[in-house]
């Protein structure tokens, strides 16, 4: 394992401490989008089906497992115990927008014709994506608390990350997968707009509040 | 598994 991809997992688990941190300082999923998280949920439980059939190494099997259940918990968060909390009026992109597409998109384009493969493809199209209610939600409501802002930009730079570590096992592992890398640099670009107003906004120490 | 090559990747 190379640094980029120690640094972008370690990323993405200081993004999702930061949600639940969130919500449990706050007491409050206000902001949030539960359509994004129930669409990460559904990323997390079709890629790490190989949880049961194939072992790469102990910390491999802790981050899936932490992800799953953490993921699973976050969405258990929104629904039932902040549920009074939830701006549900705000969060209305519809999740079948994007989960029929990736589903076609996966049967179709993937490296091989297996269910466990096609899930596999599935949920790398559907994380590609699966930001964008919780960028819309933003986007109707002009505003995001500066912790959530900081779960984004954990968030996005992950895949990035990611990226370079692509990059990394191209020249020397000879490694490469393509549906990956095009759907992490989707992943990423669809972040772009997000960093620029995170760097010039909320690490001045303001809000990040969109112009009306 | 299958054939993707990034298996060992979360």
């Amino acid at each position: 394992m190379n640094a980029f991809r120690l640094v972008g997992d370690l990323c993405h688990l200081a993004a999702i401490v930061l949600l639940l941190l969130k919500i449990w300082k706050s007491r409050s999923v206000a902001g949030l989008s539960g359509k994004s998280q129930i669409l990460f949920g559904l990323v997390f439980v079709t890629r790490y089906l190989d949880l049961v059939t194939n072992f790469v190494s102990p910390y491999n099997t802790i981050m899936k497992v932490f992800f799953l259940s953490s993921s699973i918990a976050t969405v258990y968060l929104i629904y039932t115990k902040f549920k009074a909390t939830y701006d549900g009026n705000h969060d209305t992109f519809r999740m079948e927008f994007l989960l029929i597409p990736c589903a076609l998109l996966a049967i179709v384009v993937n490296h091989e014709f297996s269910p466990m493969e096609i899930l596999w493809t599935f949920s790398i199209y559907l994380e590609a994506v699966a930001i964008l209610p919780q960028l819309f939600m933003i986007s109707k409501t002009g505003e995001a608390e500066t912790i959530t802002s900081h779960y984004l930009f954990a968030l996005g730079s992950y895949r990035g990350l990611y990226i370079m570590n692509w990059l990394y096992r191209y020249y020397y592992e000879n490694n490469f997968d393509v549906i990956a890398v095009v759907a992490g640099i989707v992943q990423t670009v669809l972040y772009c707009d997000f960093f620029y107003l995170y760097i010039t906004k909320v690490l001045q120490g303001k809000k990040l509040q969109l112009p009306a | 598994r299958g054939k993707n090559s990034y298996h060992d990747e979360l």
